[in-house]
């Protein structure tokens, strides 16, 4: 494993623990799009079919896990806490997000690097895990107004996909048969998405003003 | 050869 790799995970870990905070902390999980939490369950799960077929090392066994339980907690905690559940904007979290699930399953059917059920499952994990933040950042520039956690929260998801395409590059030019085309597109794809969130991010990190997103 | 490597990313 390489530092980018690590940092990139570290930066996920902690996307999560800013969330789980923010949500326990304030009871409340207002502008947190409920959509996004449940498209990452989905992801997790249906990635990490692997967890007890293939062992690669204690570490990746532990953040599988650690995903997995992290991903339904907030979940539950969404649907199911009393105080939180109250807090969800449901009018703001409009986007449809069946149509996501459903369209990264046809690709997954159609693109995937063998057709076994869990490389399908892979390869729909993927493509899910690339759009899986664009009901979160509708609902952020629906409201407008982003509270700081909920902005750390979307700039560590960010940050992690920037270290895996770091990763990649390394991988590439160190590891003489690292060819992985789904994934890496698919990051890339992701990593895109989070271009306009980060210029506004950073111009009011230098601004030291709120964030704000244009309408 | 096209065999998939087992996915050792998270």
């Amino acid at each position: 494993m390489n530092i980018f790799r690590l940092a990139g995970d570290m930066t996920h870990l902690l996307s999560i623990i800013v969330l789980l905070l923010k949500i326990y902390a304030t009871k409340s999980c207002s502008g947190v799009s409920r959509k996004t939490q449940e498209l990452y369950a989905i992801v997790f799960l249906a990635r990490y079919l692997d967890l007890f077929t293939d062992f690669i090392s204690v570490y990746n066994s532990f953040m599988k896990v650690v995903f997995i339980a992290s991903s339904l907690a907030i979940v539950w905690c969404m649907r199911v806490h009393p105080m939180v559940r109250r807090s969800y904007d449901k009018e703001l979290d409009t986007f449809r997000h069946y149509f996501l699930i459903a369209a990264c399953f046809l690709l997954a059917l159609v693109l995937h690097e063998k057709f076994t059920f869990q490389e399908v499952f892979w390869a729909f994990s993927i493509y899910l895990e690339a759009v899986a933040i664009l009901p979160q950042l509708v609902l952020l520039q629906r409201s407008g107004n982003v509270d700081n956690l909920t902005g750390q929260y979307v700039f560590f998801l960010g940050a992690y996909r920037g270290f895996y395409i770091l990763n990649w590059i390394y991988r590439y030019l160190t590891e003489p048969r690292f060819t992985r085309w789904i994934a890496c597109v698919s990051g890339v794809v992701q990593t895109a998405l989070y271009a306009d969130f980060f210029y506004y991010y950073f111009i009011s990190w230098k601004n030291n003003s709120k964030l704000k997103l244009p309408a | 050869d096209g065999q998939p490597e087992t996915h050792d990313e998270l």
